[in-house]
């Protein structure tokens, strides 16, 4: 049973992320006319730093982090903020869009100069959240979850994080036992993909080098 | 590219309130 504080923090983490969202603006372009492979690498570089603003802005409301270490807030942030990155995109391809928009996304992606090697991987992560057909809640949820990582690099208190990051691992527990009775096994297996967020992580510093180079 | 700005300096700024600095 998910208690009434449970509610209200999941509305809270809710609330926010939906709240906090990358500008429709910014997101229409991606599926205007053709662009060149310059152009759609500035597109999306121009939409990560999007991503991060918005992610930081979401990451405020979540209770107590504003609380906590003013650096040990920007260890965190720095340390998830490609895996919510990831989080927040594998939504696009897991959400039916009209008018093929997920096929003009994936196509301008695939054509942005990076290395195959990176995007086979990105991809399959993608399909295998798509495969879990989460719910808002369950989004926003292990996103809070990923950014309150208490063994980030430079984190000083490790155990105040934990503090924060527990109530919401419970509400989520709580959350997947209500939302998938036939599955026992639904819990583990979004804790399983933030483990392979945590192997895409490591290779984005050498996906944006070939990127780069590209 | 460009204006190439590092991950922690958009976070901090963000976290400070200020995007478009």
């Amino acid at each position: 049973e998910i208690t009434k504080e449970q509610q209200a923090l999941m509305k809270v983490i809710v609330d926010a992320y939906n709240k906090h969202q990358i500008p429709q603006d910014v997101t229409k372009k991606l599926l205007q006319e053709q662009y060149s492979v310059e152009e759609n690498f500035l597109l999306l570089t121009e939409m990560a730093t999007n991503q991060v603003q918005v992610l930081v802005e979401f990451t405020k409301t979540i209770p107590g982090f504003l609380s906590l270490d003013h650096e040990d807030q920007i260890a965190l942030l720095k340390g998830s903020a490609v895996e919510a990155m990831f989080l927040r995109s594998a939504q696009v391809f897991s959400t039916k869009m009209p008018n093929g928009h997920t096929e003009v996304l994936e196509e301008r992606i695939r054509k942005s100069g990076m290395s195959e090697e990176f995007m086979t991987p990105m991809f399959n992560f993608y399909k295998s959240i798509g495969s879990l057909h989460m719910v808002q809640e369950e989004q926003a949820l292990l996103t809070a979850i990923t950014i309150l990582t208490p063994d980030r690099p430079y984190v000083k208190d490790q155990q105040a994080v934990e503090r924060l990051q527990e109530p919401m691992l419970d509400v989520l527990r709580k959350l997947c036992v209500l939302q998938h009775p036939k599955k026992p096994q639904y819990f583990a297996q979004l804790l399983g993909r933030l483990t392979e967020l945590r192997t895409l992580n490591h290779y984005h510093a050498e996906m944006l080098t070939s990127w780069r180079m590209n | 590219p460009g204006n190439s700005i590092g991950l922690e300096a958009i976070i901090r700024k963000a976290l400070m309130g200020k995007y478009h600095d």
